[in-house]
């Protein structure tokens, strides 16, 4: 139980400092175990207190995220943008998924902090797990909506119920 | 292992009977504000067995019957339907397609059923399972919760992970 | 003391009715006085329990939002979507300007839930009340920047520090 | 009573001094994720006396002054000044224009000035209140709070209205 936590911890965290890296164009991350008597890395901006990982024998309370975007020092991760805690937590979804691939993941309005640029390697990154993962986003963003093979536009008819219908990707680019 | 298709009828706000089939890639949903993306998300929720009214943005199981307008009448009856290709038999269930259903009444009695068979609110809990943890549904306005987590309580997104 | 928060409530209940109908082209809202004894009209959905509101006696213990988008039923505001949550809030505080209005007021990011003709709709109740108050809105909304009178583009340098620069409307259409 | 500018020197990622003129109208601020459009916000609240670090998305005055680069060494020092035309005396203060400034060291000392003159916090928190209330700031990702509070607590939006 505890040994399985520790596999699948180790996986996430190698996967999540790719992931990140591939979601911000660069900078670093790290996952990193919080034990008993620890004083918390968040509090402390990132500077490691273990030492040598395999052989720390305290139990686990927690997992800290260290997030250092590109051309940055660093810090806190309570200082991160909107658009950066969006990455991270992205980075984060992402890594999880590489260890554990679910078959669907539904993302409702996750690009609604994210930039140009950013949108860019988010649906970078769908699209390259998309072949292991169904992704389901509910976007407003026309760069995330340019990873779909499905459309789909819901509307509200005079009878105050949905409706659905499916769209063509070049439909919609028309409408505006 | 892959998700075919979502029926909804009285759910929220999809009133009349609703299909969406699902294929490989990226599926986007879109729509103006109010028009039901997310109650979209909060059927798949529902039907997988979700327990917690406030993960539905709602109070009672009443509040998920479509309300009706000035236009139409109340729905007298929610049921959701979630398909699934099991051919490769990721869910513990010996059927090349599974699909989950949850019906509710206003009165609030819920039943669920797989393939139509009659069985317990456990039992799509325990089937479902193998489909992934709470963070396969990303809510919306909640997208930086791991960050917001204390490092205590984040390990838990790791335990449902492994 | 009392006095002034019953004035000041019955004032800005006046404009939120106003500011809702405005924000979503139709619909209809309201505040609503909590009092003692009263069970909570959020719980209730929006059905009051009350009577007269000026021979009300017992203490007031809270405010209600009683909201009704155009074309839907009165429901718990909990149901909204982030949209029309979004545009409920702005009501709220646009109402709240209009009887108090604030020489200044900083909106940072509050368009990002809307859709194309609600950020019109928005920004259209900006422009009406920004004779009165100074509003500063951080946005990535093309609809939102069409209000704007004064642009501030701001960009990360190579140095770590932040950059701001003064853009033309033009400019800003032109790079995309 | 308008707005006319706010300087920047030291906070957050502003290292270099920044001048930002208000004119009249709505103005608007743009900009990629993590260029510093927030902590213009920030830094407003800051020099009007804002005492919580949550609000300020940090735990404590040191992780407010530029914490350096790869290129670029860290501040020693954060200062902040927010300039009003007062020709209305809007503010309790015979001046035509009334500067308030906020100054901080790395140990974490703070200063405060009216028109250079040195004072202590109340006197930035007394003569700021004509200003408006907590709502004239909306912090990202806080939109709807006025929803998400409980009646009780919504109505001391009033109480800071009135
Ligand atoms: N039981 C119900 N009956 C009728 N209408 C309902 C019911 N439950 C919710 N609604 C309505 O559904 C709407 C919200 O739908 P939803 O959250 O799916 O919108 P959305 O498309 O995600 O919009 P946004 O882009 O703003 O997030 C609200 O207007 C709400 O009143
Ligand atoms: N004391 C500091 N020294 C250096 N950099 C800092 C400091 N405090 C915060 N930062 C940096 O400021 C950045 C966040 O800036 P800000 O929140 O203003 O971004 P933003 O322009 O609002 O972006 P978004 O569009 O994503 O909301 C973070 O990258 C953070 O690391
Ligand atoms: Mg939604
Ligand atoms: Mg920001």
């Amino acid at each position: 139980m505890a040994e399985r936590f520790l596999t699948t911890f180790e996986a996430v965290a190698v996967e999540f400092e790719r992931s990140f890296t591939q979601l911000f164009g660069g900078g670093t991350a790290q996952l990193r175990l919080v034990r008993e008597g620890d004083d918390s890395q968040e509090a402390n901006n990132g500077h490691s207190a273990n030492g040598a990982f395999d052989f720390d024998k305290r139990p686990v309370t927690g997992v800290e995220i260290i997030a250092r975007p590109p051309g940055k020092r660093s810090q806190n991760i309570s200082l991160l943008s909107g658009g950066e805690r969006t990455l991270t937590a992205a980075a984060l979804l992402l890594a999880i998924l590489r260890v554990n691939p679910s078959p669907f993941c539904i993302l409702d309005e996750m690009d609604a902090a994210l930039d140009e640029s950013n949108v860019g390697r988010f649906r970078e990154a769908l699209l390259e797990m998309s072949e292991r993962t169904q992704f389901i986003v509910i976007t407003h963003n026309r760069g995330t909506i340019e990873a779909a093979s499905t459309l789909y536009g819901i509307s509200m008819g005079d009878d105050s119920a949905s409706r659905v219908i499916s769209l063509k990707l070049e439909e919609l680019v028309e409408q505006d | 292992m892959h998700l075919k298709r979502l029926e909804i009828q009285g759910f929220k706000t999809f009133a009349s009977r609703t299909v969406i089939d699902f294929r490989h890639g990226v599926t986007a949903i879109v729509g103006p504000n109010g028009s039901g993306k997310s109650n979209i998300s909060d059927a798949v929720r529902w039907v997988m067995g979700e327990q917690s009214f406030a993960t539905l943005r709602c109070k009672r199981t009443e509040e998920l019957l479509f309300s009706g307008g000035p236009r139409r009448a109340p729905a007298g009856l929610a049921e959701v339907s979630l398909t699934f290709d099991n051919s490769d038999r990721l869910l513990p269930l010996d059927f090349d397609e599974v699909t989950f259903t949850r019906r509710a009444t206003r009165a609030g009695d819920n039943e669920y059923f797989i393939n139509r068979a009659k069985v317990r609110l456990r039992d799509i809990l325990e089937a479902s399972e193998p489909l992934g943890g709470s963070y396969t549904i990303i809510n919306q306005g909640l997208v930086d919760t791991a960050l917001t987590l204390r490092p205590e309580e984040r390990r838990r997104l790791f335990e449902d992970a492994a």
